[in-house]
């Protein structure tokens, strides 16, 4: 996926 | 978001709202490690600094994510504060003896070693994902220290707990229904937080069972 994805947790 | 992940983030949210009930309740700090605290603040804010790059509005889960990353920075700031501060006198200092400054440097080696991509934001947040896998260890150290636990102390430490065993489910959850592959990092470590709590867990459910005091030996 793409960066925004990867980075959606906590 | 899927069902474990929201739970896992109510219960983190809970975790720091007993916390700070236990210190404003008992005027005392006594059985927190403000190193603990201090690794967790630094945690978030490595972990966080796409805040300023981030639109908050962009989605619905980013304008969550925003207000939870904003809640979890402050909260650790104004726990810090309160130990530091407000109930400086009830710190445990003597007992919480963990040396941190090894945690930080291990996590910062690891992270120059394993990321995903060589760019600085990505180091930095591989740094953030190793040292919360090992941030609560001051913390289990000060408790086995100590031997005897509060219990709103130790139902803390065991939301936390659970909190990261959450995640998990959550990660297995999105491999199968999102295909989400490319997670290694932080699964590797969440598992490894997660380990770390399992003597704690232990102890902790032994205690409940019994309707007990957490003792630890």
């Amino acid at each position: 996926g793409d960066d925004s994805e990867e980075k959606d947790e906590l | 978001m899927n069902i474990f992940r929201l739970a896992a983030d109510v219960l983190h949210v809970v975790s720091i709202f007993l916390l700070l009930l236990k210190i404003k309740t008992s005027h005392s700090c006594a059985g927190i490690s403000l190193k603990t605290q201090f690794l967790y603040m630094i945690v978030f804010s490595t972990r966080y600094l796409d805040l300023f790059f981030t639109k908050p509005w962009h989605s619905a889960l980013t304008f969550y994510n925003t207000i939870m990353k904003i809640l979890f920075l402050s909260s650790s700031a104004y726990t810090i504060y309160l130990i530091r501060n407000r109930y400086k006198h009830t710190y445990d200092k003597v007992h919480d003896t963990f040396r941190i400054h090894y945690l930080i440097a291990g996590s910062a080696v690891l992270a120059l070693v394993f990321h995903i991509r060589l760019t600085p934001f990505e180091i930095i947040w591989a740094f953030s994902v190793f040292l919360e896998a090992v941030a609560i260890m001051p913390q289990l150290l000060l408790l086995q220290e100590t031997g005897q636990v509060e219990n709103i102390t130790s139902h803390y430490i065991f939301c936390l707990g659970s909190y990261r065993a959450l995640y998990i489910c959550n990660w297995i959850w999105r491999y199968f229904m999102e295909h989400r592959r490319n997670q290694w990092l932080a699964w590797a470590c969440g598992t490894v937080q997660t380990l770390l709590y399992a003597d704690f867990f232990y102890y902790y459910i032994l205690s409940q069972r019994q309707g007990k005091k957490l003792r630890l030996p």
